[in-house]
This record gives structure tokens, C-alpha cells and sequence, in this order.
């Protein structure tokens, strides 16, 4: 564990507790893509199934068991409870073109042709991609409360600090792993845009709306 | 790639 990785853990972490905050104290999940949602359940219930295989840490299980109950807890919050908040008229993207490409590309390109290893690969190309939905939500509307905003920051933020993880995994331990890495590239590059917009609107105050 | 069926990440 090095600074990097335990603040990007700490940066997923505040993302998921800000969403569930933020649906809860407004009782609204608007502006929130619940398709992003099913796809970032799906991601931490395929790549966590190794916690019935392998221990690493108590804190690795803890996070594990945390982010599958907060994903299905916010599904169960934006499809149920807060049901009649959901815009689903602008969550319109279409999942399965994400989800097809990767199950195809976790079957070819994987370290090991096992179930539980083809489906952490799965998880892993598919997170890079779960949050278009949410982006796509963004674009469309062309607006994020402010703290949607941050949420979406956290949560960018977060695979990014892995990637700083990674280099430095790779000079200190030697160990890398190119799916986790090229992934995490694929994923923090989605964000650049968002990023920008967060620094320069949110961060001074002024709601995320974009450009007409 | 070093690493296989143990992920120890996130």
C-alpha cells in the first residue's frame, strides 16, 4: 500500500458515500444515470467474487463488501425508493454497446482463460467505460448540479491516483499488470473533459454547465 | 505481465 493508492482508495470511497449522501438528503436521483449505475454494480460483483477464493487483507474485504452493498444500494435507491426522480428520459445510452465489446474483448485478451479471471478482466474493461452513460447524461442535458460535480470528481480522480499507484508498483516492486494499466488510461482519459470543466467552473464556484 | 488470479487491488 503506498500514498497514491490508499488516497485513490480513499478518493472511490468518498465518491461512492457522496452519491448515496447527495440521492438521500434530496431524496432525488436526478441528473444521476442509472444505467451507470447497473454497470458499476456489475463491475464490483464480477471482479469481487474472489472474495470467496482469496484473503488479501481485512481492508481489501472490507472495501470489497462495501462497494457491492453501496452499488446496490444506489440502484435500489434510484429504481425503487426515489423512483419518480429518475430522468430516465435523458438516460438513454445504450449499455449493451459497451457491455458486448467487452465481454468479447475479456475473452480474448486476458492473463489466464479461467472463469473468475475472465470475469475480473470483464470488471476491469468495463469500468473503464461504466461512467459514458453518466457522461453522455452530462452532455445532453448540458449541465451537473454541483454535487453530482463532485461525485463525478471523486470518481475520476480515483483510477487516476492508480495509475500514479502503478508507476510506482513498477519502479519499487516490479510488478505490473497491462490490463489494469492500460484500462485505467482508457478510464482517466474519458474524464479530461470533465476535469477540465470541474477546475475551471466548479472549482471557482459556478455550476457545471457546458458550452451551448 | 507478473501478475494472474490474485489481484490485490481494488
Amino acid at each position: 500500500m503506498n500514498v497514491f493508492r490508499l488516497a485513490g482508495d480513499i478518493s472511490h470511497l468518498l465518491a461512492i458515500i457522496v452519491l448515496v449522501i447527495k440521492i438521500w438528503k434530496t431524496r432525488s436521483c436526478a441528473g444521476i444515470s442509472g444505467r451507470s449505475q447497473i454497470l458499476f454494480a456489475l463491475v464490483y460483483t464480477t471482479r469481487y467474487l474472489d472474495l470467496f477464493t482469496n484473503f488479501i487483507s481485512a481492508y481489501n474485504s472490507a472495501m470489497k463488501i462495501f462497494f457491492i452493498v453501496a452499488s446496490y444500494a444506489t440502484i435500489f435507491l434510484m429504481y425503487s425508493k426515489f423512483r419518480a426522480t429518475y430522468d430516465h428520459n435523458h438516460d438513454t445510452f445504450r449499455i449493451e454497446f459497451l457491455i458486448v465489446p467487452v465481454s468479447g474483448l475479456a475473452l480474448l485478451v486476458n492473463h489466464d482463460f479461467t472463469p473468475l479471471e475472465i470475469l475480473w478482466t470483464f470488471s476491469i474493461y468495463l469500468e473503464s467505460v461504466a461512467i459514458l452513460p453518466q457522461l453522455f447524461m452530462v452532455s445532453k442535458t448540458g449541465e451537473a448540479e454541483t454535487i453530482t460535480s463532485h461525485y463525478l470528481f471523486a470518481l475520476g480522480s480515483y483510477r487516476t491516483l492508480y495509475l500514479f499507484n502503478w508507476i510506482y508498483r513498477y519502479y519499487a516492486e516490479g510488478f505490473y499488470d497491462l490490463i489494469a494499466i492500460i484500462a485505467g488510461l482508457v478510464q482517466s482519459v474519458l474524464y479530461c473533459d470533465f476535469f477540465y470543466l470541474y477546475i475551471t467552473k466548479v472549482l471557482k464556484g459556478k455550476r457545471l454547465s457546458l458550452p451551448a | 505481465d507478473t501478475n494472474s488470479e490474485i489481484h490485490d487491488e481494488l
